[in-house]
């Protein structure tokens, strides 16, 4: 038996829409810790990485570790008729085809069920090596999903290049040049607004814009978002989901032919 | 020029 209920369908419903422009189907694994999610996008440039933590939910059972493939168009569809403010609980019993979700409203005078067909996903799980990040910056996330949508329009690529000074983002196309900086912030009276650079070595590397702004859509999720930079290898964007768990997602940098 | 690389390069299958 495994049931997860959380106390806002709200948190689902962004969590969904921070995946589902990457990934069109999903294979949820359960365990007692929670629930983790691991997959490529169709191109297998990025991947995306969702962990829900057991203790994070308002109740959370699970006897056996249980892997639900879902179609996450289908999920979309589903959760579009909770209410904001509605408990969300999802229900599935051991080895069972179908999930159920359960909305109810906050008074309990509605609630409302879909059973949902889960998929036999043949997905391959990677191993994410552990890495000494040379830069990793905090910042903002409607700041960061500005700056990649500003310079989605000059280029297909960003170049970030980060130093002690700062993160400089960078595009460049036909129309010309386009180059934002982002000074560490000195003293900010909220949290959720500062720029903070740890780094150790100087770092520049090249993204594709369209994998960064499908990214930017666990804005909602989050006020900060990490980058984690390093040479030569893929770049993490993590948005924690608060007393929940985190999204993180994995970028392979465009690299010289 | 710069291409884009496959994620897959840089993770291991389990």
């Amino acid at each position: 038996m495994f049931e997860a209920r959380l106390g806002q369908a709200t948190i689902l419903k962004k969590i969904l829409d921070a995946i589902k422009d990457l990934l069109n189907e999903a294979t949820f694994d359960c365990s007692d810790s929670g629930i983790q999610l691991q997959a490529m996008d169709n191109s297998h440039v990025s991947l995306v990485s969702l962990t829900l933590r057991s203790d994070g939910f308002d109740k959370f059972r699970c006897d056996r570790n249980l892997s639900m493939g879902m179609n996450l168009g289908s999920m979309a569809k589903i959760l579009k008729c909770a209410n904001n403010e509605d408990n969300v609980t999802m229900k599935a019993q051991d080895n069972a085809d179908t999930v159920t979700i359960m909305f109810e409203s906050a008074n309990q005078e509605k609630v409302s069920d879909y059973e949902m067909k889960l998929m036999n996903l043949d997905q391959e799980h990677l191993g994410i090596p552990e890495t000494d990040f040379s830069c990793v910056v905090r910042m903002p996330a409607m700041e960061f999903a500005r700056i990649c949508r500003d310079l989605a329009q000059f280029s297909e690529s960003v170049v970030i290049c980060c130093t002690k000074e700062g993160v400089k983002f960078s595009a460049s196309g036909d129309v010309g040049t386009a180059n934002i900086k982002l000074a560490q912030t000195g003293s900010v009276d909220k949290e959720e607004e500062a720029v903070i650079i740890e780094m150790q070595e100087p770092v520049t590397l090249t993204f594709a814009c369209r994998y960064l702004n499908a990214f930017t859509k666990a804005t909602p999720l989050s006020t900060q978002v990490q980058l984690s930079m390093c040479a030569d290898v893929p770049l993490v964007v993590e948005y924690a989901i608060k007393d929940l768990g985190h999204i993180r997602y994995y970028l392979a940098p465009k690299i010289e032919d | 020029k710069k291409v884009q690389g496959s994620i897959r390069n840089y993770f291991t299958s389990k």
